[in-house]
This record gives C-alpha cells, structure tokens and sequence, in this order.
C-alpha cells in the first residue's frame, strides 16, 4: 500500500482520439479514399486493483499485484488495443488499378490492461 | 513521408508489404475510379464503427463471394479489326488482363468481364433500323479463349443481342483462373459481328455498314477480380 497512489478515471486506460490523414504520411497521390480515418490508440494506466472495466485478463490482476509488491522488478500490464474493427481503403495499386481492400484490424473500438 | 523517408527504404518496403504492395504506388496514368468500386466503398462507410460481423469480414456482400481484395484491370489488348466493315464482322479486338497484379497467397474467387459502351445507340436509331436488326437476328457477340495453337481457339460466350445495353457483363471466374500462370495468359478475342454470315451475305453492303456503325459507341472492357488474402482474414477466423 506505500506505492498505492491513486489514479483519476481520465488517466486510466482508454481509446483515446487519433485521425491519421494520409495526406499527412504522403500517400495522398496513390490512396483515393478515404483521405484520412479516426485510428484512436490506446493509453492510461492500469492501476491496482483492475476493475472489470479495464477488460483485464487474470494474468494482469496478477501482475497488478505482484507490481504492486516489487514494482522495480515487475511493470504494470500494458494498456493495448483489444477490440479493433477493419476500414475499405480504395487506391490505386502500382499498376495504375483501382482497388478496393479490405483491412482489418485498423480502427481501435476498445482497450484493455493485458 | 518525412517520417518514412527517416525510416529508410528498407522499413519502408516492409510497411508496404505488410499491407499488401510491393512498392508505394505511384499512379502515373490514374484512370477514373469505377462506379461499382465507389458504390462498394460508400455503401461500407455508411456501416457505424465494428458493425462488421467477423464472419462477414472476408465477403463482399455486394458480389456474394468471399473476398477482401477487389480490383478492376483494364484490358491492355490491341484492335484487330474495326472500322470500315467488307464482312459481316464488325469488330474484333483482343482482350488481356494483366493477372501479375494478384499476389500469390491469393485466392480468386471471382472475375466478370464488363464490355461498355458509350450509349444505346439502337435507342436513338431509327425505328427502321431497329425492325432490320430484329430480321437480321441483330449482332452477334463471341468471346473465344486465346491458346498456344492458332486454330484452338475456345468458343466461351457467345451471345445476340436484340438491342445494344450500355454493359454487357460476363461471369470469366474459372477462365481467369487459368491466367494466374503466366505462360497461360494469353487473352481472348471479342468478336461482335452482324448476325449469321449467310444473313449478312443478304444484306445489302451499305446496310452491313450501318448495321456496324451502330456499335461504334464500343467504349472499353475491363474485369472486376475478387480474391481473398488467407492470411488477412486469419484474425476473424481466430475471433470467431
């Protein structure tokens, strides 16, 4: 408990707002749409004790505690991406095609302590 | 693309590979974006967030084919006969997709020909025009599979039209996909002609000519290609 410091709910682990604009990585010449999307990413602390709303596994209530006894030796879980959906991004290929394409796993829904 | 450029070409190959392309695309010619792409790709962005069931991840609803890669090739074969007509052939052209495009861990699940043209022009003919197409069987429309051997050609469509429609399109998914081996690539001959040769024998040349001169409105080909990427579609199978 002498390294229990108390966490705000705005600093725990979230999706937080990311747009990626291709025109701001240069592909803005090849991508046809769209021009940019909302990625979000992920970010916070996973504090002692996880609650269920941090989507933690048991492994990282374990580690939460086992942090909290040795934190020097053992980090705190991560807070990562755990639900993503795909987006269709049309473009043209290096053969001057259009193509439409499915990606997975490019906009982050939900984050969690893992 | 100044943080690419920091990263190196090499990364910057990597990056690209991972999402599919050999290299980063620089369109030299970009060719206008085909309507039923637009559709496909507006109909997804009305879809909220994760309404993706991951079950329907790796299918094109709209075509009802598995698939998450949907590319339209422009057909890159040379006219061999149009103009002026002295047979009851008024046009024969050769078509041929580049199917080097598609990656190896690809899987084709689909390929439709679309033949366009620029207008109906038998709607804005004369009504006696249209009464001698209808007597004459109308035009004729033949794809035939090209091979190695100059008489081997194989007959795959072949179709009459009362009437010219603005599309004609064609199911070609188990032609193409003799043409992922490259050697075995070597297009097809479109032939649209005027009815049967003994019907056009019987008709008088400058009717032969007019008859012809109504599928000048003959715009272009292409294909739609569907094919699936197993290994991008490896994560839903995993969810599910």
């Amino acid at each position: 408990s002498s390294y229990y410091t108390p966490v705000t709910p705005s600093n725990l682990c979230k999706p937080r707002r990311l747009y990626i604009s291709f025109s701001d990585v240069g592909w803005e010449n090849w991508i046809i749409a769209p021009q940019g999307y909302m990625a979000n990413y992920c970010l916070g602390e996973c504090p002692f004790p996880l609650t269920a709303e941090l989507n933690s596994t048991n492994h990282a209530i374990l580690q939460t505690m086992v942090h909290s006894l040795d934190p020097e030796g053992t980090p705190q879980p991560c807070c990562v991406p755990v639900r993503l959906s795909p987006i269709s991004i049309l473009y043209y290929d290096n053969h001057d095609n259009v193509v439409l394409r499915h990606y997975e796993d490019m906009v982050v829904d939900e984050c969690g302590c893992r | 693309g100044a943080a690419l450029g920091a990263a190196g070409s090499g990364q910057e190959a990597s990056l690209f590979q991972a999402l599919g392309l050999s290299a980063k695309p620089a369109p030299t010619a970009p060719a206008p974006v085909p309507s039923v792409l637009w559709r496909i790709f507006q109909r997804r962005q009305l879809q909220p967030p994760g309404a993706s069931a991951p079950d329907r991840a790796c299918r094109v609803e709209e075509l009802n084919v598995p698939g998450n890669i949907i590319r339209v090739l422009a057909d890159q074969g040379h006219f061999i006969h149009s103009g002026e007509p002295k047979t009851f052939l008024c046009l024969e052209k050769r078509l041929y997709f580049n199917f080097s495009v598609l990656e190896e861990g690809e899987q084709l699940t689909m390929a439709q020909l679309e033949i366009n043209f620029s207008h109906n022009s038998y709607h804005t003919s004369s009504g006696r025009q249209v009464f001698e197409l209808r007597l004459y069987q109308a035009l004729q429309m033949s794809l035939r599979g090209m091979s190695s051997h100059m008489y081997n050609h194989k007959l795959l469509v072949a179709q009459s039209f009362a009437q010219l429609h603005k599309s004609l399109l064609f199911n070609l998914t188990e032609v193409a996909k003799g043409w992922r081996t490259p050697s075995k690539n070597l297009g097809l001959i479109l032939e649209i002609s005027v009815g049967s040769r003994d019907s056009a024998m019987a008709l008088p040349p400058r009717r032969l000519q007019n008859l012809c001169a109504s599928i000048d409105s003959f715009l272009d080909t292409s294909l739609l290609v569907v094919s699936l990427n197993q290994k991008q579609c490896q994560a839903s199978r995993k969810r599910r």
